[in-house]
Formats: C-alpha cells, structure tokens, sequence
C-alpha cells in the first residue's frame, strides 16, 4: 500500500537504481564471462532486492521520515547512507555472486573490484591535490607527498568530498591536518587552518 | 545504460 506521493517517488527512482544495476551488471559480465543462468540468477535476486529497497525508501520519503540524512526506522534515526536503496542492492548483489558464481570467476570479479577500488582511489587522490594546490600553490615535492600522505591514510568518505570540486572552484575539501600541514610552509598553514575552519 | 539482458556467454 502507498499512497501517490510514494508511487511517484517510486517511478522516480526505480530507473535511477535499475540503471545503475545494470551498468554492475554489464560489468560483471565483461569480467566474468558467467553463464545465461548465472546472470539470470543475478538479475532475478539482485532487482527483487532493489525494488524493494526503492518500495521502502519512496515510502518513507512521502511520509517525511527522510530529512537532511538522517531516517527515522522505529523511532531510532540511522544516517541515510545505511538504508539507501542502493546499499540493499549492493548486499544482494554481493551475497547472490558468492552463492552463484564459480571460484574461479569470483577470483576475477574480487580482483576487478580491487583495481577498480585502487583506481578510484588514485583519481580522487590526484583531485583532492588538484584541489589543494589551486589554493596553496604547492612545489611539485609537496604535491607529490600530500599526495602519497593521502593515499597512506585513505579514508572513503574523501572519494565523496572530490565532488565539491565540481560546485566551487574555491572549494577546499575538509581533511585532517596531521596527512596536510605536515607538507606545507608557514604561509600554507595559515592558509590552510583559516580555510577549514 | 540499456536494461541488462541475460545472454550467452562469449565462446
């Protein structure tokens, strides 16, 4: 049962999740080679868990349990993050190719997972610097360490905060300060704490 | 991005 607000947060999201499923999906094909049964099987599992997870999701939405994100499940408030529906999917996708798939092809899919994981990583890093050094005007010695000081603590979230860099140009993204001022000069520093704060 | 489809493998 929902109501009409729901059913077209519904219509609104399902092609959202359903294209980004797909694209895993394609993937996991070019990196697996699985059989038409395994995929059907990945498909079948993965989109009952999605369109319930969106089913959820639209239903709280339209009942204003959602706001600025944090949901309220119960009377206790959990951070979005946990129960977006792309979370569901992602665990039954998960679960779906360890019970499906060949050892041999889960070998392929965990090590694709790690280089795409690795190359992310290396991308935000380099953009994160970008970031940094648009502001701080860094030698190329401290490019390369705050680089490499990134990298050696390497939190996910930050893969998230590359994303300010698309809506300011001033941006300078919240990091902590013993992977940064460590690798700038006097007049970095102050430049830097006055920005974060 | 199309909807997946299931198809057979590549040989």
């Amino acid at each position: 049962g929902l109501n009409a607000q729901a059913k077209a947060l519904l219509q609104q999201y399902r092609p959202i999740y359903m294209s980004k499923l797909s694209g895993h999906l394609y993937a996991l094909r070019e990196v697996c080679n699985p059989t038409r049964e395994q995929q059907e099987q990945l498909l079948e599992s993965s989109q009952a868990a999605l369109e319930k997870a969106v089913r959820e999701y639209a239903k709280q939405m339209a009942a204003g349990k959602i706001n600025r994100g944090i949901v309220v499940i119960n009377g206790m408030a959990q951070m979005q993050g946990q129960s977006e529906p792309w979370d569901a999917v992602r665990n039954e996708l998960d679960k779906s190719i360890a019970e499906h798939l060949t050892e041999d092809q889960l070998a392929l899919y965990k090590q694709d997972a790690r280089d795409r994981r690795e190359f992310r990583r290396q991308a935000a890093a380099t953009n994160l610097v970008s970031a940094i050094d648009k502001q701080l005007s860094l030698t190329e010695e401290q490019r390369d360490a705050v680089h490499a000081s990134l990298l050696k603590s390497w939190q996910e979230s930050w893969e998230v905060a590359v994303r300010g860099l698309l809506q300011s140009p001033q941006y300078l993204p919240q990091l902590p300060d013993k992977v940064i001022v460590p690798h700038l000069n006097a007049n970095q520093k102050s430049v830097w704490k006055a920005a974060q704060r | 991005v199309q909807p997946f489809e299931p198809q057979d493998p590549r040989p």
